[in-house]
């Protein structure tokens, strides 16, 4: 199974 | 501010495409275009939009202003304009409204509404420029097809990507169904060819949910341009006339 990622693992909160 | 858009059209269908997705919306204004980029409630998806000052005639925006807007409420109002009206948004410094005129090209027909504005404290997120190791083209229609006929089996999508092409596979209760797509051009219609180019090859799952929300935007455009990296959200790019775009991220789903 897998796990939804959310974006802010990936980009940067400005 | 003072934009005008020669089609409504163009705007009633970018709105109506993220509506579903995004509600409420700052409309980043400067002398470049009209910005605007939100996330989804979860988190997982993201919309961006770029409408560059050349897709209007004229436009002016003297001062930097974000017009924080209800979707639903701006949807109500483009349901009044035609899509070949000519539309008009206007703006004051520090608003309280926005604007929109609808002239109909043909008749003496104007007409004439004011959106209340909202605050929106909304989180930016900054993309990096990314060299994706895969981008792939394909006629939009080609690409809504693939994403409702899977998600009728399954929540989620494989997407691989390798020199042979790219393979859409899912796996659900009742079976499995794959998709797959080879480099292909068509001599009669560039419109429905399959362009891949690929540096590394990748693989990736994701929630086909959101890809059916992302197809939305179909209409918009006949090319789609899908680019992916391992481990990076998919960008699904609809380009538009004049440089402007609506992008949507999509964050992967990662394996345990």
């Amino acid at each position: 199974s897998s796990q939804q990622a959310r974006l802010e693992g990936f980009f940067q909160v400005k | 501010l003072e934009a005008r858009l020669e089609q409504a059209a163009m705007l009633k269908r970018v709105v109506d495409a993220i509506k579903d997705l995004v509600q409420d919306c700052n409309f980043d204004c400067n002398d470049s275009g009209i910005a605007l980029q939100a996330m989804d409630n979860s988190h997982v998806a993201l919309v961006s939009m770029m409408l560059k000052s050349e897709s209007f005639s004229p436009f002016r925006c003297d001062r930097n202003i974000a017009l924080g807007i209800n979707l639903t409420s701006l949807t109500k109002v483009l349901r009044a304009a035609q899509g070949d009206d000519i539309l008009t948004l206007k703006a004051e410094d520090a608003p309280d409204v926005v604007n929109l005129t609808f002239e109909s090209p043909e008749s003496d027909r104007l007409s004439e509404y004011d959106i209340k504005l909202m605050d929106i404290d909304q989180e930016h997120l900054g993309i990096p420029d990314t060299e994706y190791a895969a981008t792939i083209t394909l006629p939009s229609s080609e690409f809504s097809r693939i994403t409702r006929d899977l998600s009728a089996l399954s929540e989620s999508v494989a997407i691989e990507c390798t020199k042979e092409g790219v393979k859409f596979t899912c796996t659900g209760d009742i079976g499995n169904g794959s998709v797959s797509l080879r480099q292909h051009t068509n001599v009669e219609n560039d419109a429905k060819s399959v362009d891949i180019s690929l540096t590394e090859p990748v693989a990736l799952t994701f929630s086909l949910k959101y890809l059916v929300n992302f197809c939305k935007a179909a209409g918009l455009s006949d090319r789609v341009r899908l680019c992916l990296s391992n481990e990076v959200p998919l960008l699904v790019e609809y380009g538009l006339s004049n440089n402007s775009y609506l992008r949507f991220y999509l964050a992967p789903k990662i394996g345990d």
